[in-house]
């Protein structure tokens, strides 16, 4: 599976994309 | 985290994304995301291609969330 390939490729960049997401205060103006 | 929160999350996540509300995020989307996370602009292409499995283009709520669980658990659910 290419994607899994992909996926794993990139594990850390997405892993820090939803850190930052989670770390990101929402709803502030 | 329960599922609820899960859930909320990643409705949350969507949402920042997807400023206009059209119900899916396009690579565009995903680069003004590039002044608010400390991730640039590269690595904000790859997530999107990452995220986006079927490579269309869009990245959808589904695809979203999928990502969003394979990094919390290491693993797609389907």
């Amino acid at each position: 599976d290419p994607n899994m390939k992909a996926g794993a490729a990139n594990e850390g960049v997405l892993a820090n994309f939803f850190n930052s997401l989670l770390s990101k205060k929402t709803g502030a103006p | 985290m329960g599922q609820n929160t899960i859930l909320e999350k990643t409705h949350e996540f969507f949402q920042i994304c997807d400023i206009e509300n059209k119900g899916f995020i396009t690579q565009r989307d995903m680069q003004r995301l590039n002044g608010e996370l400390p991730l640039s602009a590269e690595e904000l292409e790859n997530v999107f291609d990452t995220l986006d499995t079927d490579k269309n283009g869009y990245l959808t709520l589904d695809e979203f969330s999928s990502g969003f669980s394979e990094f919390l658990f290491g693993r797609k659910v389907s």
